[in-house]
């Protein structure tokens, strides 16, 4: 699972 | 990426190119909130810190298109089409949000580091930036059709990102509850705009507050 940390959506 | 996210960013370039054609084409910023627009400015500026930070070139691309043409409409309205804007229409009070969102980036984030706080300050803001052109809608109580449909593509492109959220939650286990609770927040805020662009506007009448 992706981290939310690393900030990929717009 | 999936449909629903790639569908939202679209309708959000769509919104932007709506706005522009508003004020290109009946060459006035009247109806538009300079305050809302200056907050997106805001938004965009302290949300791509890590711009330099490789992602994709669709995220770069995306993100240079957003600063920019935000900075841009802010030219137009304070320079190139100043005499069209109203002041005296454009009153709600941004010191506050400014302010309030600032003080909950600080307390409610992920890390406390300048850059992380900014873009969660960032976050808290784009959900209440709309506020100062909702609140002149209010007051005017009526608006160019055109403007309707920029606010529409806005308030669509977040609405898909709640989609978006379920979809990754589901596929990627991906949380994220900063920008759950800001999205869920900003997507509320346009029910009642939803409401009559559908019962007036889609109907061909004019945009009008009962």
């Amino acid at each position: 699972s992706s981290s939310p940390k690393t900030h990929d959506e717009l | 990426m999936n449909f629903f996210r790639l569908t939202a960013d679209l309708m959000h370039l769509l919104s932007i190119f709506v706005l522009l054609l508003k004020i290109q084409k009946t060459r006035s910023c009247s109806g538009i909130s300079f305050k809302t627009q200056l907050l997106y400015a805001v938004v965009f500026v302290t949300r791509y810190l890590d711009l330099l930070k490789w992602i994709s070139l669709y995220n770069t691309l995306m993100k240079i298109f957003f600063i920019a043409s935000s900075i841009y409409i802010l030219y137009l309205m304070k320079i190139k089409f100043r005499a069209t804007y109203d002041p005296s229409q454009d009153t709600f009070r941004i010191e506050f949000l400014l302010g309030a969102c600032l003080l909950l980036a600080l307390v409610f984030n992920y890390t406390f580091t300048f850059i992380e706080v900014l873009w969660t300050f960032s976050i808290y803001l784009e959900a209440v930036a709309i506020l100062p052109q909702l609140f002149m809608l209010s007051r005017t109580g009526e608006a160019e059709t055109i403007t309707t449909h920029y606010l529409f593509a806005l308030g669509a492109y977040r609405g898909l990102y709640l989609l978006n959220w379920i979809w990754r939650f589901y596929t990627e286990h991906h949380i994220d509850w900063i920008v759950w609770v800001a999205g869920a927040i900003q997507t509320a805020l346009y029910s009642d705009f939803f409401y009559i662009y559908y019962k007036k506007v889609l109907h061909g009448q004019k945009f009008e507050l009962p």
